[in-house]
């Protein structure tokens, strides 16, 4: 563990409490997309088949179990919560990502560490995880204003991965057989798709004023 | 060919 992947992990943690807290303390999901809470569920539950059969830390596997546990108590909140899913921008939340998903998995049956279901399912999450984050960006990009709690939930969203860049750079230095290509490559490309939302994110900050993102 | 080592990280 180094201090750039702690930093991550507890950027990726606030994430999660700044989506809970906008879901319980407004008792709305508006301007959240369901989809992105669906794919970061088949995110952690593909990533962490390894949960019971590798123990790595306490750390480790608590960290899992809250991943997990709160992405599918999103997914459960923003269905069936009957006040809650009120306010879900269903006619505006309309992305197909099975394509997404569909394309993630075949490359992670070509590219992967290892041809184990386990490894193949790990290469798709880490896949899948990269362009996850795309049907909340479209949603933000249609839904005009955003809240500042979901700003901030997708601003700490994309600083995770950023901080896992630093971690991977920081191995590759320290660790002389560090190489985790597939991680890397998928990281970069998931931080790069944050690019123009921190871009209006920071103007935002600057000038003090609403995030816009232009439709 | 060896297992390739445990996933440590999230």
């Amino acid at each position: 563990m180094n201090i750039f992947r702690l930093a991550g992990d507890m950027t990726h943690l606030i994430s999660v409490l700044v989506l809970l807290l906008k879901i319980y303390a407004t008792k709305s999901c508006s301007g959240i997309s369901l989809k992105t809470q669906e794919l970061y569920a088949m995110v952690f539950l593909a990533r962490y088949l390894d949960l019971f059969s590798d123990f790595i830390s306490l750390y480790n596997t608590v960290m899992k179990l809250v991943f997990i546990g709160s992405s599918l108590a999103i997914v459960w909140c923003m269905r069936y919560h009957r006040v809650v899913r009120r306010s879900y921008d269903r006619e505006l939340d309309t992305f197909r990502y099975w394509i997404l998903v569909g394309a993630c998995f075949t490359l992670a049956l070509v590219l992967h560490e290892k041809f184990s279901f386990q490894e193949v399912f790990w290469a798709f999450s880490i896949y899948l995880e990269a362009v996850a984050i795309l049907p909340q960006l479209v949603l933000l990009q249609r839904s005009g204003n955003v809240d500042n709690l979901t700003g901030q939930y997708v601003f700490f969203l994309g600083a995770y991965r950023a901080f896992y860049i630093l971690n991977w750079i920081y191995r590759y230095l320290t660790e002389p057989r560090f190489t985790r290509w597939i991680s890397c490559v998928s990281g970069l490309v998931q931080t790069a798709l944050y690019a123009d939302f921190f871009y209006y994110y920071f103007i935002s900050w600057k000038n003090n004023a609403k995030l816009q993102l232009p439709a | 060919s060896p297992a390739t080592e445990p996933k440590d990280e999230l």
